[in-house]
Parts: structure tokens; sequence; C-alpha cells
């Protein structure tokens, strides 16, 4: 048995995504204009951009602490993320700390996330 | 009818981070 089940596993080179226009796509297929189209349609959800500012070692073991300034508000948010995972960088796709551990633990190329990065991210849109 | 093959799809919000700010600066 293998133990890598706590695997997300829609990071999987192949595996099928639902945009909110209800298109499907495998993941390695996607592009920028998938998640604005998404989130344009998809009430409640807003894209933000969030530029990697930092990356510093995790003071969880083997997890990175990345830290991002999110949206016109440039609000600070750090989170911690085991280095394979993917980030989709604006005009470039998806990226991570560690593009090697990614394609083999998911077989999903990857970019080498690095700071000054514009990531996408999701946040509730406010009601005005 | 043939049974559909259960195939995992995933929402497209699944895979980009929910980063709200927890506090205002």
């Amino acid at each position: 048995a293998h133990s890598q089940s706590h695997l997300p596993s829609h990071f999987m080179k192949g595996a099928i995504i639902q945009l909110a226009t209800g298109e499907l796509k495998r993941v390695e297929d996607l592009q920028t204009q998938d998640f604005v189209r998404s989130a344009e349609v998809s009430g409640g959800l807003k894209i933000d951009s969030s530029t990697v500012v930092d990356i510093q070692e995790s003071p969880w073991q083997g997890f990175v602490t990345l830290h991002f300034v999110v949206g016109e508000q440039q609000s600070k948010v750090s989170i911690d993320v085991p280095p394979e995972h993917p980030f989709f960088v604006y005009g470039q796709g998806w990226s991570s700390c560690s593009p090697e551990r990614t394609n083999r633990l998911f077989s999903l190329s990857c970019h080498r996330l690095q700071v000054g990065d514009v990531c996408i991210s999701i946040s509730l849109q406010s009601l005005n | 009818n043939v049974e559909p093959r259960s195939v995992a799809v995933f929402p497209w919000h699944s895979l980009v981070p929910f980063l709200a700010p927890s506090q205002p600066d």
C-alpha cells in the first residue's frame, strides 16, 4: 500500500476540473482566463492578485511559509504549505516551491515559485 | 442503460487558495 492517499488528487495530472461555466478541463490545461471567467460567473467569489513577498522555512517540519500581499487592500497573509503545493501564477501557470516534488508526486509540470510572482487566489466578494 | 463510471470532478475553486485577510493593517 502506498502512503500517498492524503495527497490532494485535484492537482494530479489528468484530474478533471469543472469551471464555473460548466466546462470541464484537465488541471494541466487550465489557463489564467479560466479562473478569471469562472470567478466572473460564480456569485460571491472574486479573484485576487496575491503577490509572493517572502518564502521561508516553516516552523512546521517539511512545510514552507509563503507570505503574500493580497488584493487591492495589499493585505498581508501567510500560509504554510508543503513545498510541492502548486499555485497558479498569472500569465505563467502552475508554480511551486519545489517543481521537482510536484512533478514526482502529481506528474504536474511546474515553474519554480519565486518572490514577486503574482498568484491567483480567491476571496469573498464584498457586497456594496 | 449503462451505469456511468464514476470520475472525480473537482470544482475550479478547489485549486486556488482562499486568502482572506484575517485582520486589517
